[in-house]
């Protein structure tokens, strides 16, 4: 099994819309997956179909009590499609920032962690979608996490950000004691205009074999797709976004095999 | 003086990128503008072509103590262009979080009003950055403004958040005793697509005249102004984003009359 977070404090980003499309191209090839959604604004459950209100119990039941207090992360799952659960969220988690954020128990980054661990049922693979700030939710996601892949707009505001973001993952790694392989996914490319091409070449000089080969296009089937609630696998096999988050998934699958 | 929040927890709706081009038309029309940024990436700062890191001090020098005891708020201010000044920001900002979150004063969300009342400078308009969350920093924000503008991309998972966020306005209106004047700016509106204009159609059915006349389109000068920290009023007045802008700019003016 492997645990994949997708984080940048950067907003908008598309961390949601890869969760989403990641998680329905590897399931869509027979791989059993989990999506556990630690942002409170609960966009990955929406975009798998699910309304967060409609949910009885939420990541918060299982992570704001001590692990083996509260129910167990299965305990919570939603089917979303073929080999694709959900692991949904709500509102109330942003409550959990406030009640573990002053907490001065060491165990309260670890919680997720640990709630992954005692999973019983086979996944072959976690991803864990991250609200846009580096807090609480976002560091229980890195620790339970062995992969993370940073989408990267092609834009200047976001490019800026992310020498600071490699430096917070790697003081973290010295904290974990676990290493974190982490790659950047260039994300809402726009190939017409100079500038995105610009950006591209300055992200791959810059960050080299850390970058991803897929490069993520414009694409407004993406959109519709999260506003059906299903993976661009079920909506359109046609569209660039499926070309895209496939040859991202066949990437990912691809490195298991080097490691 | 009128103070203007421009707030959404969804990320990268164009909160930065509305905040540094409407203090630049704004301020082109000759109005003193001063822009607040309380996000801790200082994107607005950056937009501003002012690098956190070259700032001795930031706004949170300006609130991290009880008021009077650190600098005021026009000490730590920074020329951007004319009539456009700064409060600048940094990484420090999300320390804050942490501090005030825990202490239980009640004065620990009106930090920043009580810093922009003490302003001796007259400005015409003070315009507050936020980050993507709503946490102590946005309260701040919220309790330091009169007018909240929220932009809304046409987008599902942004559309989805909206009807919630102008409930949690509505309740700290009740808590602040001060009444908030809310309006939602459409965003990042890409015309070719039928499905961004029926977004659109939905958006303004939906809130009616609490949206403004004036859409925001997308537009790629907008990102290359941000890269070279300028302003769209000074890298290009022929370009949409300046157009769109400026009739933000004229709308926000004229609705002053209406007051
Ligand atoms: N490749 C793409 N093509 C077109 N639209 C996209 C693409 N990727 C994301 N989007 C859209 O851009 C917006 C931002 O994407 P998304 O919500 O996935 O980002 P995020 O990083 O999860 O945001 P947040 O920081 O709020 O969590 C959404 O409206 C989404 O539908
Ligand atoms: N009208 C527009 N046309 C083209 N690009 C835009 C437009 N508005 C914003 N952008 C770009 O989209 C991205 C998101 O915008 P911006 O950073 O202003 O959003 P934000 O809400 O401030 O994000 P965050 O949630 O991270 O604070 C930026 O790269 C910006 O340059
Ligand atoms: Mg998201
Ligand atoms: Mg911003």
């Amino acid at each position: 099994m492997r645990t994949i977070a997708v984080m940048n404090q950067k907003g908008g980003c598309g961390k949601t819309t890869t969760i989403v499309n990641l998680a329905g191209c590897l399931a869509h090839e027979g791989h059993r997956v989990l999506v556990v959604d630690m942002d409170p604004q609960a966009h990955a459950t929406l975009g798998l179909g699910i309304d967060p209100e409609d949910v009885s119990e939420n990541i918060y039941e299982v992570l704001c009590e001590e692990p083996g207090e509260g129910p167990g992360l299965d305990e919570i799952v939603v089917n979303a499609s073929e080999h694709l659960n959900v692991a949904p969220s709500g509102v109330i988690l942003s409550a959990l920032e406030q009640k573990l954020g002053s907490e001065s128990s060491s165990g309260r980054t670890e919680r997720l962690a640990v709630a992954v661990e005692r999973l019983p049922k086979p996944y072959d693979f976690v991803l864990i979608d991250c609200p846009p700030n580096v807090g609480v939710l976002t560091f229980n996601a890195l620790r339970a996490a062995q992969e993370v892949i940073i989408p990267l707009e092609t834009s200047y505001y976001a490019m800026h950000g992310v020498a600071k973001l490699l430096e917070t993952i790697a003081l973290l790694e010295d904290r974990l004691g676990h290493e974190l392989r982490v790659r950047l996914l260039p994300t809402l490319f726009d190939g017409r205009t100079r500038f995105a091409k610009r950006a591209l070449t300055e992200i791959r000089e810059t960050y080299k074999d850390l970058v991803f080969d897929t490069v993520i296009r414009h694409n407004v089937r993406l959109r519709e797709a999260a506003q059906r609630g299903v993976t661009i696998a079920k909506l359109d096999r046609r569209s660039y976004g499926f070309v895209d988050y496939m040859s991202l998934a066949l990437e990912v699958l691809f490195d298991e095999e080097q490691r």
